[in-house]
C-alpha cells in the first residue's frame, strides 16, 4: 500500500524542504519508490532537486486544479527511484481560486488516489508544506496517513506546535479519521548552545516517543546542498547533515519494511 | 508624519520577527514613538515584548474586522514609547472572511489612518508580517509607506526575493503608488562560512544601495531573547546582536529625523 507523509509545520524556516528532499533521497537509496510533492508556492523543494523554474510546465497547482492527472505531473529527478512534482508561483492563488469549490479541501487527496493502468507506482509519497495553516497544508493534511512536523531547536518553533498539533486534531475529528503523527524530529540542533538543548528537552518531555531518536544537527553542508540542485545525501555523502538524514531515512524505512 | 514600514518576506523563519521587534526597541530608544503591529496568526512579536497570550483579547484581527478602534488594540509594553497591537490564531481566518469583502486589500491602510482626538499619536508603526504572500501580507504592503525586507545569507532566501519584489510591483501599480523598498537586510550571516558571503555580496551585486549597510550577525543571545520576553537590546545590550540592531537603528532612525 502506497504510504502518504506530510512534512508540515506553519513555522517558517525550520527545516520543512531540507527534510523533504533528504528523506526522500534516503528512502530512495533503501529503495523505496519515492514521490515528493512541492506543496509551497516558493518551490524550494523543486529546485532543490534540480527542477529548473523553465521546466515547471506541469505543476502540483494542475493537480489541485484537476488540469492533469499525477502520471502528467510526475517528473524523475538525479536520483534513482525518486520523482518530483514540483511547484511554481501559481499556487499561490490557490487559496482564492477553490475557495467556492466543495471539495476544496479533499482534492489533493483524489489526485494522489487515483488508479489505473498509468498511474505510477509508489511506495511513499511525502508533501513538503509551505509555512502556513492555509488550504493548501489542509490539503496536504487530508491527503496524508500521516504528519511529519519538523521543530527547529528554538523559542519560537516550539510556541507554534500546541498550535499545529490542535489543527491536525481538527483535521483528523472532520476530513481524515486515519490521520497520525509520523514523529517530531528535532531540526538544526546545535549542541554548543543551551536553548538547542533545553527546547530538546522540553519537547522529549511533552511529546515522548513522538519524538524521533534521530537528530538533525546544524551542518553548513546541509544548507549548500541545495545551490548545487541535490541533497546533501550525495553533495557530501560523509557530513554530519547526510549521516543524520540518512539515520531518519532506516527510522522511518524501518516502519514501512524498507530496513 | 507618521511612518508605516512593513518586515515583509514571504520566505519563512529570515528573521522578520526578530527584526520587527529589536528594530521598533531600538527606535524607541531613540527618542520614536512605535507602535509594532503583529499581522502574524503565530503571534511572535507579541511574545517576544511579553503579551501573554491570555492578554490578547483585542488583536490585530479586530482592527482587520473593524469591530475595534486603533486606540482599543495598542498595548503599552515594558519598553518607553513602544507599543504592540497583538496577535492570535484568530487571524488564520483573516483571508477566508474577508475574502468577499470589496475593500478587503485596505482594511489594515483605513484603520491606521484613523485620525481623532482619542488616536494614540505614533511617529513610526511598524507591521510584522506572516511567512506568505496571502492577504494578511497584502493589507501590510497596501498601508505602508515602504518595505523593509529580512534576508537571510542562505540559498532559499535568495530564491524567494524575486517573487517578493515582483509582488512589491504589483502592489505598487495597483494599490499604494508611493510604495518604496526601505532597504534590504542582511540577518543570520555566519561569517565563518563561505555560503554567507556568497549570498551578501550576491545581494549587493544585484540591489546595490538598497542592501543596508548594517548587517545582522547570526548571535545565539538573538534567539534567547524571546524566551524572557525581551527584545535583545535589553535582554544582553553587549551583545553583537544588540549592537548590531541599534546601529539598524540608527540607519533607520537617520532617515526620519531621530538621530
Ligand atoms: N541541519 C541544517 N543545518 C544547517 N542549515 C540548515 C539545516 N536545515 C535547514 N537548513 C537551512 O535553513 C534554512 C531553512 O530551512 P528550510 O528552507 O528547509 O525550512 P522550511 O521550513 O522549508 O522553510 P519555509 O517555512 O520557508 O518553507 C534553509 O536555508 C536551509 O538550507
Ligand atoms: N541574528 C540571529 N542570530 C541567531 N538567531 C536568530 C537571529 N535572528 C533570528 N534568529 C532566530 O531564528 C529563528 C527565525 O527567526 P524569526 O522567527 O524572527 O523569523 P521570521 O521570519 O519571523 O519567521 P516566520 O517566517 O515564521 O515568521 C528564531 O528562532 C530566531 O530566534
Ligand atoms: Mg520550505
Ligand atoms: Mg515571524
Amino acid at each position: 500500500k502506497m504510504r502518504i507523509i506530510a512534512i508540515a509545520n506553519q513555522k517558517g524556516g525550520v527545516g520543512k524542504t531540507t527534510t523533504a528532499i533528504n528523506l526522500a533521497a534516503g528512502l530512495a537509496e533503501l529503495g523505496a519508490r519515492v514521490l515528493l510533492v512541492d506543496l509551497d508556492p516558493q518551490g524550494n523543494s523543486s529546485t532543490g532537486l534540480g527542477m529548473e523554474p523553465e521546466r515547471r510546465v506541469r505543476t502540483s497547482y494542475d493537480l489541485l486544479m484537476e488540469n492533469a492527472d499525477l502520471a502528467e505531473v510526475c517528473f524523475s529527478t538525479q536520483l534513482e527511484r525518486l520523482s518530483i512534482c514540483p511547484a511554481n508561483s501559481d499556487l499561490s492563488s490557490a487559496d482564492l481560486e477553490l475557495f467556492t469549490s466543495e471539495k476544496r479541501s479533499f482534492l489533493l487527496r483524489d489526485a494522489l488516489r487515483q488508479t489505473g493502468a498509468d498511474v505510477p507506482a509508489f511506495d511513499l509519497v511525502l508533501i513538503d508544506c509551505p509555512p502556513s495553516l492555509n488550504l493548501l497544508t489542509v490539503n496536504a493534511l487530508v491527503a496524508c496517513d500521516s504528519v511529519l512536523v519538523p521543530l527547529q531547536a528554538e523559542f519560537f518553533a516550539l510556541e507554534g506546535l500546541s498550535q499545529l498539533m490542535i489543527s491536525i486534531r481538527e483535521i483528523r475529528q472532520s476530513a481524515n479519521p486515519e490521520l497520525r503523527i509520523e514523529g517530531v524530529l528535532m531540526t538544526m540542533v546545535d549542541n554548543r548552545n543551551n536553548l538547542s538543548q533545553l527546547v530538546e528537552s522540553d519537547a522529549r518531555d511533552t511529546l515522548g516517543d513522538l519524538v524521533f531518536r534521530t537528530i538533525i544537527p546544524r551542518n553548513v553542508r546541509v544548507s549548500e546542498a541545495p545551490s548545487y540542485s541535490q541533497p546533501v545525501l550525495t553533495y557530501d555523502p560523509q557530513s554530519k547533515g547526510a549521516e543524520a538524514y540518512r539515520q531518519l531515512a532506516r527510522e522511518v524505512g524501518t516502519r514501512y519494511g524498507f530496513v
